[in-house]
C-alpha cells in the first residue's frame, strides 16, 4: 500500500504541476509532505507560486487565487483517476473573465472522461454548457423551467 | 454520459417530483438566488449515502423534508433517484440502466433502494465501489470546499488523494 | 445605557424590517435576543422569511440569500447611525441579476451619507458608480491604472 | 465625501507609492484576480487600527510588508495614509485636511502620524471616537463577514449593534 501511495502521490504532484500552469500561466506549484510519521499520516501542503510572485503563506492568496488552486488540486486527482460524474457548484464565482475563460477550457478538455453538471450565475460559463437546467421558485416550491441564453443572461422560456 | 437523470420529491425546496434530465457534455443549472440550485446538488449528495447533515446545512436529518411553504402544505417522505447509464456496464450489475434512491420518512424510516429493490447503504457503496462515485466529496465540489482545502485543517486534501489512488 | 440599548434595538429591529423587504420584496425579518441573562450578553438571532417561505434555520438560507441577509443588517445599522465610509469587499458576487439590482439602489439611497468603495467584478455594479479605480499587477507588484468601462467589462486604458 | 484619498507604499502587494483618489459618490475597485483589490481594503482596516493579524489574511504582522517579487525585492517599511477631509469639521481636529498615518518598519518597530505627526493609537482612535470611523469592522464588509454574521459563533451582531447605538 505504501509503495503504491508513493507512485499516486509522484504522479498526482506532476498533474498539479500542470494543472496550475494552465490555470495560472507561468506560475507553478507542487504538494509536500509535512510533519513526522508515516506517508500516509502526514498533512499534504499546497506550495504555490503564483507567477511573478514569491511562494507565501497560502492564506495571503486572494480569492481567485484560492478557488483556482483548489480547482487545480481536483483536475489533477481526475487526471490521475477520473471521476465518471463531477457536479461543480459556484466555484466560478470568484474568477475574473480571464480566469473562468480558463477554467472552462479546462473542464472542455476533462468532459471528455468526466460528466460536468455546473451551477452557476456567470454569462460564460452557460455560454458553453451543452445544455441549460433552469430551476426557479414559485411560493416556496422550486421548479423545473425551460431556459434560453439570450443578451441578458439566461431568460425563462415562456 | 454516466447519469442520465435526477428524480427529487419531498427533498428541501421540491416539495413535487421534479426531473432533471441530463445529457452529453456539460450540462448547466441557472436560477435566481434561492430558487433550488444548492438543493439539487446536496440531492445528488445525499443519495450517493451522505451521512453528515452538516454537509447538507441542517442540524438534523429530517430537516431535507419539504416543511412546507406559502404553496404547498409540508409533506411527510423526502426521495432522491438517480438513474445511470450501464449499457457498458461499468457497474456490477446487469441491466442497461442502473437507478439508485434514497427515502427518508417524516417518522425516521430510511430506505435505499436498487433498482427499486430495497437494499442496504453498504450495498450502493459496493456497487459503486471502484466506479468514482463511491465517494460523494470526489464527485461533488461546491464553493465552501475551496475554503476547506485551503485551510487544511482536517484531512480532506489525503480523503481525495486515497480516492484518486 | 439599557433603556438606551433597548431604543436602539427596537429602532434597528424596525430599520432591518425595512432594509430586508427592500432586498426581498414581500419578505419580513426581525432580530430576537434569546437565551437568558442581561440584555447586553444575550444572543441576537436573526429571524427570516424571504417571500412565500416559512421560516425555517438560517442554515438553509441559500447563497444569495444570506449575503442579502448581512447587508440587510448593516444596512438597517446605517439607518440608525450612518457611517461616514463604508468599504465593501465583492459582497456582490453571490447575487443574481435582481438582487445585484435591487443592492445597488438600496446602496444608491444611503449614499448622501456615507462615502462607499466598493471592490467589485460585477459590471452592473461598475456602471453604477461615479468613478473606477483600476489596480493590475506586474511582476508581483501591484499598480494603479486607468480603466473604463466597454462591452467586455472595465478595460485599461492604454 | 469624507475620505479623499488613500496612499499605501510597501504594505502587502504595493512595493511602490501608489496613490488612490476618490470623490463624491460610490467609487468601484476593479481589476484581475490577485491584482491587490483586497489588499487595498486590508490597508485600510490596518491604519484605522485593527490589531489582529488573521482579519489581515497573516498569521504576524510583520507579513503586510512587501517581501517581494520577480520584479522588485524586499521592502523594510509598510506605510499607509487616509487623507480626510474635515472642512466642515466632524473631526475634533482644528485643520481642513486630516491625515492619519500608520508604518510598520521590519524590525517590529511601528507608529502612528497623525498630520504628519507622531501619535499614538489612542489619539487615533480619539479622534475618530465619534465619527463612525472607530470601529473598523463597522466601516468595511469583506465577503467573509457574511458567514461570520450569519454563523454568529462570536458577539459580532452585538458588537455591530453597539457601535450603531
Ligand atoms: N426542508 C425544506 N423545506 C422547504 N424549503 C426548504 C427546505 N430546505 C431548504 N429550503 C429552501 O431552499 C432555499 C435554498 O435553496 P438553494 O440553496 O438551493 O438556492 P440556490 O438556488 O442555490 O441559490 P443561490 O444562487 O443563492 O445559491 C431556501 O430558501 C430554503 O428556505
Ligand atoms: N507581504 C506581501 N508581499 C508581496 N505580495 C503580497 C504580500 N501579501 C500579499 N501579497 C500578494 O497579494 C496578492 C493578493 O492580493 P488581493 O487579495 O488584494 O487580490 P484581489 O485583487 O483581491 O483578487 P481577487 O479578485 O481574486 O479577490 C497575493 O497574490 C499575494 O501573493
Ligand atoms: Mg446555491
Ligand atoms: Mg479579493
Amino acid at each position: 500500500a505504501k509503495s503504491r501511495f508513493w507512485e499516486t502521490w509522484d504522479r498526482v504532484n506532476q498533474h498539479f504541476g500542470e494543472t496550475f500552469a494552465q490555470l495560472f500561466p507561468g506560475g507553478k506549484a507542487w504538494l509536500e509532505l509535512t510533519g513526522e510519521g508515516s506517508a500516509l499520516s502526514r498533512d499534504i501542503e499546497f506550495v504555490v507560486h503564483p507567477p511573478g510572485k514569491r511562494t507565501r503563506p497560502i492564506e495571503l492568496l486572494s480569492g481567485g487565487e484560492r478557488a483556482l488552486t483548489a480547482l487545480a488540486f481536483m483536475f489533477a486527482l481526475y487526471k490521475e483517476k477520473a471521476g465518471p460524474l463531477c457536479i461543480l457548484d459556484e466555484v466560478d464565482a470568484p474568477l475574473d473573465d480571464a480566469n473562468t475563460s480558463r477554467f472552462l477550457d479546462m473542464l472542455d478538455s476533462f468532459s471528455k472522461k468526466t460528466q460536468y453538471v455546473v451551477v452557476t450565475h456567470n454569462r460564460f460559463t452557460m455560454s458553453k454548457a451543452s445544455r441549460l437546467l433552469g430551476v426557479t421558485m414559485d411560493k416556496g416550491v422550486s421548479k423545473l423551467v425551460s431556459v434560453q441564453l439570450s443578451e441578458g443572461g439566461a431568460q425563462k422560456v415562456s | 454520459m454516466f447519469l442520465k437523470r435526477i428524480e427529487i420529491q419531498g427533498f428541501k425546496s421540491f416539495a413535487e417530483k421534479t426531473v432533471f434530465e441530463l445529457g452529453q457534455g456539460m450540462t448547466a443549472v441557472v436560477g435566481p438566488n434561492g430558487c433550488g440550485k444548492s438543493n439539487v446538488v446536496e440531492a445528488v449528495r445525499w443519495v450517493l449515502g451522505e451521512q453528515r447533515p452538516s454537509t447538507l446545512r441542517t442540524k438534523a436529518m429530517g430537516d431535507v423534508i419539504f416543511s412546507g411553504s406559502s404553496g404547498c402544505g409540508p409533506v411527510s417522505l423526502a426521495q432522491v433517484t438517480l438513474v445511470l447509464d450501464n449499457s457498458l456496464r461499468p457497474l456490477p450489475i446487469d441491466t442497461d440502466e442502473v437507478s439508485l434512491s434514497r427515502r427518508l420518512y417524516k417518522d425516521g424510516q430510511s430506505r435505499y433502494l436498487l433498482n427499486m429493490r430495497s437494499c442496504m447503504l453498504k450495498d450502493i457503496k459496493g456497487v459503486l465501489y471502484n466506479s468514482g462515485l463511491g465517494a460523494p466529496e470526489y464527485a461533488i465540489m461546491q464553493r465552501e470546499m475551496i475554503d476547506i482545502l485551503l485551510a487544511n485543517k482536517g484531512n480532506e486534501r489525503r480523503l481525495l488523494l486515497e480516492e484518486a489512488a
